[in-house]
């Protein structure tokens, strides 16, 4: 059955490339195949699928889901396929350098890609979050928190904040990445005994 | 005087951004 999913490919080739041991990668395949028939039953995690899992509203947009689901969306054709949910996962896993883990939160706060996180985007993200959270600032006051960040990270004052900058930014502010790290991940089979209870299944099948 | 918070600090808490919702039931 796993065969037929689209883009599935071999958990042992995924254990090798990633943090994962085999049966981890099988356990994740069973969030996987829920995660991707949540709405369109295709074996593939469409956008709203992913964010109706993320923040259990398919409807409403979210700015940092959208991020997520482009940066996992790594060949860009719109949909998750099961290996690039399981390369995309690793960088969370406990085990992943941290340099590959600020590399991401770069990726996804740099919006429009250029390389440079600028102020505009650093507003645009603050403005989303605030919108999510339903709280309500002043315009004043948004500004100020930007202003002060950005004098905080753009120690080249060139009115954007580079890879360089950011690297040095979390050295000074590690929580910052902390929401890349998802401890649970280092085992996934005690943290999620139903999965790893159907991959058995599976295998015995 | 308020405390001016970091905005990076500020949008790294979205639920967005908050993978575990994914392995919740």
């Amino acid at each position: 059955r796993a065969r037929q999913i689209p883009g599935y490919e071999d958990p042992a080739t995924l254990a090798s490339e990633t943090p994962f041991t085999v049966s981890e990668v099988e356990a994740l395949f069973e969030l996987f195949k829920k995660l991707s028939s949540s709405i369109i039953d295709d074996g593939l995690i469409h956008r709203e699928e992913f964010q109706l899992a993320l923040i259990r509203n398919r409807n409403k947009k979210n700015l940092f889901a959208d991020r997520v689901f482009d940066l996992f969306d790594v060949k860009r054709n719109g949909v998750i396929a099961f290996g690039e949910f399981v390369r995309s996962l690793s960088i969370f896993h406990p085990n992943t350098p941290e340099v590959d883990k600020i590399d991401f939160a770069f990726k996804l706060y740099d919006l429009r890609q250029t390389g440079f996180i600028e102020r505009e985007e650093l507003k645009e993200m603050v403005l989303a979050l605030l919108n999510e959270s339903d709280l309500v600032l002043s315009d004043d006051v948004v500004e100020t928190i930007v202003d002060k960040t950005f004098v905080d990270a753009d120690s080249k004052g060139d009115g954007k904040i580079d890879t360089e900058e950011w690297k040095e930014f979390v050295a000074r502010y590690p929580s910052l990445i902390k929401n890349m790290t998802l401890p649970y991940l280092k085992d996934i089979t005690l943290a999620f005994p139903s999965f790893v209870m159907n991959s058995e299944v599976e295998d015995s099948e | 005087r308020p405390v001016i918070m970091n905005a990076f600090e500020l949008i790294s808490t979205s639920q967005g951004l908050n993978l575990s919702n994914l392995f919740e039931k």
